[in-house]
């Protein structure tokens, strides 16, 4: 899946 | 981690602390809508989703469980603290979640990054989160006064994501790969809805007159 989908912000 | 995320961050904590400590030191919820805290509570909930799984950073976690802490205190506070809840005006809180709940939901059901549970639950605290406010500015526009706490808890609250903004323009240009279109837009329209109150919030600032919201 092109941009990863974690998120490291609040 | 930049310096506007980092400020986004302190000013949103610091926005559901001075609400907190409003509530708590007062024993009063005079003019906060309910609805709009409750929703918030389904914001960090919906959003923190991957708080025990997906370790990012101790500060992440550590602001994650304040965000959630501070909301659903600010809940309890108003729903079942036996001062506290007299001063809540449940005639005037009238907004219904479902018409923002809804409309989040299925949207982010089709609008998502990745159709997965977790995915499609974290799209839908940042769609939620920016109309979440629209209860309270409608409490506020409703009661007309407007005390200057609960002002400046809007105007940090709008503050916050405006900064945020400033962040994901910052990573744009200085991360490869990081796209979150989603997130951006949410995050603008966010903004803008808070346009208005600031508008109005600058003017009394500067005029050095009581906040008043046009009916």
């Amino acid at each position: 899946d092109g941009q990863s989908t974690e998120h490291d912000e609040l | 981690m930049n310096i506007f995320r980092l400020a986004g961050d302190m000013t949103h904590l610091f926005s559901v602390l001075v609400l907190l400590l409003k509530i708590h030191t007062i024993k009063s919820c005079a003019g906060i809508s309910l609805k709009t805290q409750e929703l918030y509570a389904l914001v960090f909930t919906t959003r923190y989703l991957d708080i025990f799984t997906d370790f990012i950073s101790l500060y992440n976690t550590v602001m994650k469980l304040i965000f959630l802490g501070s909301s659903f205190s600010i809940v309890w506070y108003i729903r079942r603290h036996k001062i506290v809840r007299r001063s809540y005006d449940k005639d005037q809180d009238t907004f219904r979640h479902y018409f923002l709940v809804i409309p989040c939901l299925v949207l982010a059901v089709f609008i998502n990054h990745k159709f997965t549970f977790k995915e499609v639950m974290w799209t839908f605290s940042l769609y939620l989160e920016a109309v979440a406010i629209l209860p309270q500015l409608v409490l506020l526009q409703r009661t007309r006064n407007i005390d200057n706490l609960t002002g400046q808890y809007v105007f940090l609250l709008g503050a916050y994501r405006a900064l945020y903004i400033l962040n994901w323009i910052y990573r744009h240009f200085t991360e490869p790969h990081y796209v979150h279109w989603i997130t951006w837009i949410a995050g603008v329209v966010q903004t803008l809805l808070y346009a208005d109150f600031f508008y109005y919030y600058f003017q009394s600032w500067k005029n050095n007159e009581k906040l008043q919201l046009p009916a």
